[in-house]
């Protein structure tokens, strides 16, 4: 594992952490999109279905449990704790999420590596995730206002994409038989929908100012 | 590469 690559895996664990604290800390989770949250359920669950048939590394097992045990607990507390879905924006949510499930799931019958059901689902996975934070931005875009830890949150997320891609140029180098186009080619999908947030985020950092969005 | 490796990433 090269230094980008832990790196990518920290930003994404800090952006779980940081949108965890905001929900605990401040028992809202006005302004996170929950359609976003259950699709990232549905990536985790989908491709770490190798969790107990590939063995790669400790390290890659608690991280899988990790991210698929936080997805779980950020959905169940959107939809079930009493004063957390209060503050559930569901009027700005209004994202058609399942039809970029099925998109997916079609795009991975057309499009993967092998016609197995762990490939199948691997694939579905990688380009779910590609699409999955799109309710997310439009939610922060139609409310304008982000506020701080929504900000991070994203930030983090968008960090975590970056170093992924610099990871694999980094692996593209250094290992003779680097190839593998689906993950690749999604990533870059993926990072490039964070492009118009990140512009907008440097923007209100280099003038102290509130990350605002324009309409 | 085994096909084990081939999903290395998260």
């Amino acid at each position: 594992m090269n230094i980008f690559r832990f790196a990518g895996d920290m930003t994404h664990l800090i952006s779980i952490v940081v949108l965890l604290l905001k929900i605990y800390a401040t028992k809202s989770c006005s302004g996170i999109s929950l359609k976003t949250q259950e699709l990232y359920v549905i990536v985790f669950l989908a491709r770490y279905l190798d969790l107990f048939t590939d063995f790669i590394s400790v390290y890659n097992t608690v991280m899988k449990l990790v991210f698929i045990g936080s997805s779980l607990a950020i959905v169940w507390c959107m939809r079930m704790h009493r004063a957390v879905k209060r503050t559930y924006d569901k009027e700005l949510d209004t994202f058609r999420h399942y039809f970029l499930v099925l998109g997916s799931f079609v795009l991975a019958l057309l499009l993967h590596e092998k016609f197995t059901f762990q490939e199948i689902f691997w694939a579905f996975s990688i380009y779910l995730e590609a699409v999955a934070i799109l309710p997310q931005l439009v939610m922060l875009q139609r409310s304008g206002n982000v506020d701080n830890l929504t900000g991070q949150y994203v930030f983090f997320l968008g960090a975590y994409r970056a170093f992924y891609i610099l990871n694999w140029i980094y692996r593209f180098f250094t290992e003779p038989h680097f190839s593998r186009w689906i993950a690749c080619l999604s990533g870059l999908v993926q990072t490039a929908f964070y492009a118009d947030f990140f512009y907008y985020y440097f923007i209100s950092w280099k003038n102290n100012a509130k990350l605002q969005l324009p309409a | 590469q085994s096909e084990a490796q081939a999903h290395d990433e998260l």
